[in-house]
């Protein structure tokens, strides 16, 4: 469904716990490559939606933000 | 199907299990009902056989336990993960652990997760299975609430394991994917009570007939319930939902149960307080409340809550007034108006239906307020009114917003 607005920033946050408990996403920590890391989420979404089927934006829209709200297994979807 | 990274898996075909500690949410006896099912459906398509412990150390130990609990991947708290299990090793290897913040049931209708469902998964992953991409699969990551009684692995659950350990040595008294059995086979774990009559009583082993979903513009579709919901618009018939968004052109088919799971189908009537962020669902004399997808705690209620006599055991239909904070409730020729900030019933209600909307002279199968106006929805035809100026302004057909 439709996220409301003000959770934006928090699904961002939502989104990136979930790639990497699911789909081994290593945040940077040092803010030198953060633009490296927004591509690294951008791979990291487009190979959580191609699991699911969903179609393959790299974007974090709603559908796939309901996607990784839904009840799941604790064990990741693909491994290193 | 995915396995784990080198294909773990038990080098013998007699695994052991032992269940740790219990969950309050159910009977102990349901539990390891629930357990020694779902080893079943593992035990009857692969040569394994699962003996169960009681104490000393199994190959899968499954337990209970919320937030950290001695391993790297803690719990989240109600939803979200709601379960773990390692694959076969040594040690952790092969161990199970569910999320005690959920709330487990043997059921699948009401609020809460089957525990049958989820050790299934779970113990799939005991074996060395990982997850499918399979939409259904009994591996696929995401939990969906289905009937119990007559569960099935799809074919991909049993190619997967049958990579693993091969089929059963034997040729099964039962169909390879009957569950439950009628009666034990050779596989079934050795420690479940000999009396093995599942908790539901058989019914006629008919496979569950569920009607399929009608054409958007097949020209007779009527609908149970209509709501808006953050913008959009969900239209309600038997299990199935269409959902009309603003973000995407087309019309997007789901299931109840997609979205609610533990929500049964075939709703009378829903509405959204848009205000409130709040959809109420209504099934007979019982209502449900959701926010986007979680449904919220202490419901169902009955409808008497909401101040209807009890000589009312259902409604028709329903709709909130953006407006005037008023909810319309429709029941047979009449209806009532209930103020959503008193959160109560307003005076001199019930009235006539045709008496304040115009043109509209039968019952009403749903209802919905768009841009202002009214549709009500009688069979496969829809009246658009506006309530204010009391005017029929037009008869359409009820699918009329599927774009046909």
């Amino acid at each position: 469904f439709p996220v409301v607005p003000e959770n934006e920033k928090e699904d961002m946050q939502f989104a990136k716990k979930y790639l990497e408990n699911f789909y081994d996403f290593k945040e940077e920590k040092s803010s030198l490559f953060k633009s490296r890391d927004l591509k690294h989420m951008t791979d990291k979404i487009r190979e959580m939606q191609s699991f699911f089927g969903l179609e393959v934006t790299g974007e974090l829209n709603r559908k796939t933000l309901d996607m990784m709200k839904q009840p799941r297994c604790g064990i990741p979807d693909v491994r290193s | 199907y995915s396995t784990f990274p080198y294909n773990p898996r038990w080098k013998k075909e007699d695994v052991t299990y032992r269940i740790l500690n219990y969950t309050p949410d159910m009977l102990q006896e349901d539990v390891e009902e629930a357990i020694a099912k779902a080893f079943q459906l593992w035990s009857s398509v692969t040569p394994l056989r699962f003996t169960r412990l009681y104490n000393g150390q199994a190959d899968i130990m499954i337990s209970f336990a919320a937030g950290f609990h001695g391993d790297f991947y803690s719990f989240d708290g109600p939803g979200g993960t709601l379960a773990h299990a390692y694959p076969p090793g040594n040690g952790i290897g092969g161990d199970a652990h569910f999320d005690e913040d959920e709330n487990w049931t043997k059921f699948t209708t009401y609020n809460g997760y089957n525990l049958f469902l989820v050790a299934a998964h779970e113990l799939g992953h005991s074996l060395g299975l990982g997850h499918s991409n399979v939409f259904g699969a009994l591996m696929y990551p995401i939990y969906m609430a289905r009937d119990t009684r007559n569960y099935r692995l799809t074919q991909d659950d049993i190619d997967g394991i049958q990579a693993l350990y091969g089929s059963p040595r034997e040729s099964p008294a039962l169909p390879t994917k009957a569950y439950p059995p009628q009666e034990p086979t050779e596989m079934t774990p050795t420690e479940v009570p000999t009396e093995m009559s599942p908790r539901e009583e058989p019914t006629e082993m008919t496979p569950s007939k569920t009607p399929i979903r009608p054409n958007d513009c097949d020209p007779d579709l009527t609908f149970d319930a209509i709501t808006t919901l953050r913008g959009e618009t969900l239209f309600f018939k038997g299990s199935y939902v269409w959902r009309k968004s603003p973000y995407f052109s087309e019309i997007e088919h789901d299931t109840i149960s997609s979205f609610w799971p533990s929500l049964a189908a075939g709703f009378d009537a829903a509405y959204e307080v848009d205000k409130k962020d709040r959809v109420l669902f209504f099934k007979d004399n019982q209502y449900w409340a959701v926010s986007g997808y979680s449904i919220e705690s202490g419901f169902p209620k009955l409808i008497q809550n909401l101040g209807f006599p009890p000589s009312v055991g259902k409604i028709d239909a329903a709709v909130h007034d953006q407006n005037t904070k008023t909810t319309y409730f429709f029941v047979g020729n009449k209806y009532w108006s209930f103020n959503e900030n008193t959160q109560s019933m307003e005076r001199g209600y019930p009235r006539k239906i045709a008496a304040d909307f115009q043109g509209i002279g039968h019952t009403v199968d749903a209802a919905l307020q768009k841009n202002g106006l009214f549709y009500f929805f009688h069979g496969s035809n829809q009246y658009e009114v506006d309530i204010k100026n009391k005017k029929l302004i037009r008869v359409m057909k009820s699918n009329s917003w599927f774009n046909c």
